[in-house]
């Protein structure tokens, strides 16, 4: 099993040769992705030695090569059928982030309990009524839910979603979940980020 | 210094703490906050330790004063004033978040380079042209940059902010800016948080 901070960094390297595809270069020595992130070149050359092939040659690693092997170990292929459950401010946000298929999430629909919302379409995407969700949940198999609803809501919603079959919530709400043991939740802590940033200003 | 995960969890202590405000608890004991995170309650009396006042009672600790005591320590009163780069889906939704300000983080105006933005408003802040950011940056003082435009012109919009005395970027782009020594950026990394989540399942 590969530790969170390892994942968070070769998502980081995997951005790095993107951009190094984008200039058409062919090969990256580790030394150059460590200056890029301010970190050790040792630490780089470890995280690559867990890949099953890393595309290493005389000159450095095979760009092309390094960025498949990430992508595999991280399973960017293994397609993650998602809903987005609060069609607001973020979730809209989310809805319209193409990007996010290239990293196998694929987004199937909104909900939402707003009138004025359900029956409109977002980035192709259907915003339906919350209460379609156990349904639809059920028929496709989806047990990914994203939750952008506002804190008040959060845990209601979250008891909601797991009588829906729902096994896992990447919750954004500022509210820690309660949720049984067979339920996973990942905290999307975007203001405990800003603060490990801030805090050493 | 406290480090990154420490912090990360102080802030999930806060929202509990909010939660219980919110529901008129006077006192919560360490293994409560353990048991809704799935951590050790050791580690949570250890977090709590290096604040400079727990709140700490027979009964466990008062809530309101230990939540008072994290935002000290992780300075939610010291005002942090932004700019949001970009503002697009992502820039938008986080400048209409009010709950912003709750932690110190105050979005002063957003910037733009698309003529059909420039001049709205969004939650009372101004959309400005980007070519106005290095005079009003330094009118005002403001040294954050919470970048949100499209990936092709992260790096070029990141020269021209560190040109602007911008020092701090919270970069959503996905990817790794290249910046002088003086300037520090946070890499908010959403597909590298969510393929952590994903990746065990
Ligand atoms: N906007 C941001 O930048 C930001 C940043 C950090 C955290 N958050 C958190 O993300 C969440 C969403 O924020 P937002 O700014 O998009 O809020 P928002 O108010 O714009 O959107 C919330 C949506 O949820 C819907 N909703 C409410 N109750 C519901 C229910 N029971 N079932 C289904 N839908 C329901 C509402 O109709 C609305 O469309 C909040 O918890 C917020 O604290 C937002
Ligand atoms: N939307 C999401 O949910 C999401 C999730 C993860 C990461 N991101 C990243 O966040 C960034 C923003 O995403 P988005 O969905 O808001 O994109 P968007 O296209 O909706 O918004 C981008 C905005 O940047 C502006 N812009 C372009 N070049 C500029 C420049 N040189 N100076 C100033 N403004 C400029 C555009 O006019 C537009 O308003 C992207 O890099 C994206 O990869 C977005």
């Amino acid at each position: 099993k590969i530790s969170d901070k390892v994942i968070n960094r070769l998502t980081l390297y995997h951005c790095i040769l993107d951009d190094y595809i984008n200039n058409n270069i062919e090969f990256i020595a580790s030394n150059q992705i460590a200056s890029l992130l301010n970190i050790d070149d040792s630490q780089v050359r470890k995280d690559i030695s867990i890949l099953n092939n890393s595309g290493k040659c005389r000159v450095g690693y095979i760009v092309k090569e390094l960025k498949k092997s990430i992508e595999m170990t991280l399973g960017f292929s293994k397609t993650k059928k998602a809903f987005i459950v609060g069609a607001g401010n973020l979730g809209m946000a989310l809805a319209k982030y193409d990007n996010f298929t290239s990293y196998g999430l694929n987004i199937v629909a909104l909900f939402d309990n707003d009138t004025k919302k359900i029956g409109n379409t977002v980035n192709n995407k259907l915003i339906l009524d919350i209460n379609k969700l156990p349904n639809l949940s059920r028929k496709t198999g989806v047990d990914i839910a994203i939750l952008t609803v506002p804190r008040t809501y959060a845990q209601s919603t979250a008891d909601f979603l797991v009588k829906s079959d729902i096994k896992y919530i990447w919750n954004f709400a500022p509210v820690v979940l309660s949720v049984p043991k067979d339920v996973q939740v990942w905290n999307e802590n975007l203001m405990g980020n800003f603060l490990q940033f801030t805090y050493k200003i």
